[in-house]
């Protein structure tokens, strides 16, 4: 999930 | 990284080389929105706030410079190289009834009360709709120069190209992002009536025009 606020794509 | 996604990347580029290409050989940017190319720049600059916080990989990094990079210089392309040849007589969508909605939807849906965050949550809020100035202007002509239909038709194609990396995501990682799916489908859909004239017409060998 995205808890960690990291936007790995574009 | 996956194929898909990779693809998507690839696409995403190609439209923008297109573009360029378009505007530099035609010495023209007559058909493109210069509302939608605007919203492009807000949404790589909210969108990328990152780049000097989070490091992904090289990639990540190169693409997010390229793509802010490059959607300033088509600004600039028709702003001030290529002016005379905008009209902006034609390019009459409402681009506040876009970005409104949208900052409504990040300020609900987002992952986590801070700037950058809700930043972007409305970049891909106004990423699914940015196209909506270009299409609709699309829709007042009637017709479009070929070149321009390959840069639509790439530039679907990339956020097309995210739904299965986002299938192949949730399999592999058990990675899913709600806010990119939803936006992402959204987006998608915008292009179908494009895509069903690009097929029909333009990949047959005819001239994009829309029935009057």
């Amino acid at each position: 999930d995205l808890d960690s606020g990291i936007h790995d794509e574009l | 990284m996956n194929i898909f996604r990779f693809l998507g990347d690839l696409s995403h580029l190609a439209s923008i080389f297109i573009l360029i290409h378009k505007i530099q050989t035609t010495r023209s940017c007559r058909g493109i929105s210069f509302k939608t190319q605007a919203v492009y720049v807000a949404v790589f600059v909210t969108r990328y706030l990152d780049l000097f916080t989070t490091f992904v990989s090289v990639y990540n990094t190169s693409m997010k410079i390229f793509f802010i990079a490059s959607s300033c210089y088509i600004l600039y392309l028709m702003k001030v190289r290529f002016r005379p040849t905008n009209d902006p007589s034609i390019d009459t969508f409402r681009v506040e009834y876009l970005v409104g909605p949208c900052a409504v939807l990040a300020l609900i849906f987002n992952y986590g009360y801070s700037v950058t965050e809700v930043l972007w949550s409305l970049s891909i809020f106004l990423e699914s709709v940015a196209i909506l100035p270009q299409l609709f202007m699309l829709q007042r002509t009637g017709e479009a120069e070929t070149i321009t239909t390959h840069y639509l038709a790439a530039l679907g194609a990339y956020r097309a190209l995210y739904i299965p990396n986002w299938i192949y995501r949730y399999f592999s990682e058990g990675y899913v992002d709600p806010i990119s799916v939803t936006a992402g489908l959204v987006q998608t859909g915008l292009y179908l009536d494009f895509f069903y004239v690009y097929f029909t017409k333009v990949l047959q060998g005819q001239k994009f025009e829309l029935p009057a």
